[in-house]
């Protein structure tokens, strides 16, 4: 397995830390995080509730499909929808970050994976870019 | 270098044919690319002119930008503005995909590269979806 055991010989954190990761708070409601969204120009981000759990995931798309209206395209529903009521829910989480095989192949299919302790606390995430940095450094080294 | 010998041994194409990519054309309002965006649900997706040339990059950040106004939220300006307006142009194209460690490096930063011939006609795209399955495969074998 070279990559793997080449990956081992890297002691680089590939994990991007809960407090620099735009996030929103589930009982937000959807015209406060369709601005936050516009602001930060990510595609989809984490869904925490008061305590700093995990709860889901949320993106434009999820919301801007509210606004498609026969009449066109409205703002109206987004004041009184939480973001809870529209999040994706069905999100695979990881506990440990150094089975770096499973990451991989995790991040086929997502653009980052979302990193909690054993209570659902957020604590980061482990994005596709910081591991093909990862893989570029490691491959000319 | 590991990893290219290794890539260079499997024969798999790594693109994603225009046919199969969401496009939109630079004289589309954004009322229209803002539907195609929600429908399609990709993050950014290519412009192209009436000659399939390859002309810029979208995402719905750039479109509800211009939907925050002081009052909340409106859709009016719209239908009268262009994408080929608002659109990234500043986007890096290639021309082969044999320089697989080339390509690694510019997906460290972009989620796509855009693929175009030399009249800069588009097609296709290179995802870090199909660059990680490669990996993914060859690590295996
Ligand atoms: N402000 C910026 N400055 C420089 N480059 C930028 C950037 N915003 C996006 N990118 C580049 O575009 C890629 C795709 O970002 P996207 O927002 O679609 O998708 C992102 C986003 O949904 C999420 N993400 C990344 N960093 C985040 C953060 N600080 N807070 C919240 N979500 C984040 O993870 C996904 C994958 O991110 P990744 O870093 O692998 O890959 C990023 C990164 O290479
Ligand atoms: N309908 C779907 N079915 C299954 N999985 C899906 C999906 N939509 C998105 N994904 C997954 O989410 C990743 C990020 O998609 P995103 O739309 O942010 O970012 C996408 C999008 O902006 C663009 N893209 C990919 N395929 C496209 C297509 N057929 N047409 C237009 N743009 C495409 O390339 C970026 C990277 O795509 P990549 O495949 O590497 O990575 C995709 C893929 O793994």
């Amino acid at each position: 397995k070279p990559i793997e055991t080449v990956m081992r010989e890297s002691n680089r954190d590939i994990l991007i830390p809960a407090d620099l990761v735009a996030t929103v708070n589930q009982d937000n409601n959807l015209q406060h995080v369709f601005m936050v969204l516009t602001k930060v120009k990510y595609a989809k981000i984490p869904v925490l509730d008061n305590d700093n759990h995990f709860k889901g995931l949320v993106s434009l798309p999820m919301i801007t499909e509210l606004m498609m209206q026969d009449t066109g395209i409205t703002s109206r529903p987004l004041e009184a929808i939480k973001v809870k009521q529209i999040m994706q829910k069905d999100v695979p989480t990881i506990y440990e970050r150094d089975n770096l095989e499973a990451i991989l192949r995790y991040l086929v299919d997502e653009n980052f994976l979302v990193f909690v302790d054993s209570d659902t606390h957020f604590k980061g995430i482990i994005t596709r870019r910081e591991l093909f940095k990862e893989i570029n450094y490691l491959a000319h080294n």
